[in-house]
């Protein structure tokens, strides 16, 4: 594992972490998409089917347990939880993100490495995952005013994207050239996503004041 | 390509 690859995973936690904080201790889910917490936990539960049939490492299985079991909790936070479903703006969160899964299941049965169920699976959670931020987006995009913690999530999510990327850099140069369209590509298109955030992250950071997304 | 060899990222 390189360090570019670790610092991805290591924000990545980081920004579970501060989004179950978030929800946790001031019990509120302002700003945050429960559509898209939906396709994260089915992002993860369709990747990680090999979670007791093939094993990498001690890391790899404790990562994936608690990426599966965070992405979950947050889902019954939003939705159960007596408290914290009443801070979730469902007006703002109209995306009919079940629409998005279609393509990508399509897709991923027509463009996959090996036509298995774990392989086309694994293929469409690849693609979900690169668009399973719009709802998200979209709900910035409406409510516009961001707390902090909220834009530090989003902010985490795509620091982790981004450094996935420099993970794949490193890899096709120290490791033997195998080329991974699929999740390059998918990769590349699910970091562009956040560029526009990205953006005005560092302008609201740069000038010390709010972030706030133009209308 | 292989098949699987990026299956140990996350």
């Amino acid at each position: 594992m390189n360090i570019f690859r670790l610092a991805g995973d290591m924000t990545h936690l980081a920004s579970v972490l501060v989004l179950l904080l978030k929800i946790h201790t001031i019990k509120s889910c302002a700003g945050i998409s429960l559509k898209t917490q939906e396709l994260f936990a089915i992002v993860f539960l369709t990747r990680y089917l090999d979670l007791f049939t093939n094993f990498i490492s001690i890391y790899n299985t404790i990562m994936k347990l608690i990426f599966l079991g965070s992405s979950f909790s947050i889902v019954w936070y939003i939705r159960r939880h007596r408290v914290v479903r009443r801070s979730y703006d469902k007006d703002q969160d109209t995306f009919r993100h079940f629409f998005l899964m279609w393509p990508c299941l399509i897709l991923a049965i027509f463009i996959n490495e090996k036509f298995t169920l774990k392989e086309v699976m694994w293929t469409f959670s690849i693609y979900l995952e690169a668009i399973a931020i719009l709802p998200q987006l979209v709900m910035l995009q409406r409510t516009r005013n961001i707390d902090n913690l909220t834009g530090q999530y989003i902010f985490l999510l795509g620091a982790y994207r981004a450094f996935y990327i420099l993970n794949w850099i490193y890899r096709y140069f120290t490791e033997e050239h195998y080329v991974h369209w699929i999740t390059w590509v998918a990769g590349v298109i699910q970091t562009l996503l956040y560029g526009d955030f990205f953006y005005y992250y560092f302008q609201s950071w740069k000038n010390n004041v709010k972030l706030e997304l133009p209308a | 390509p292989k098949t699987g060899s990026f299956k140990d990222e996350l």
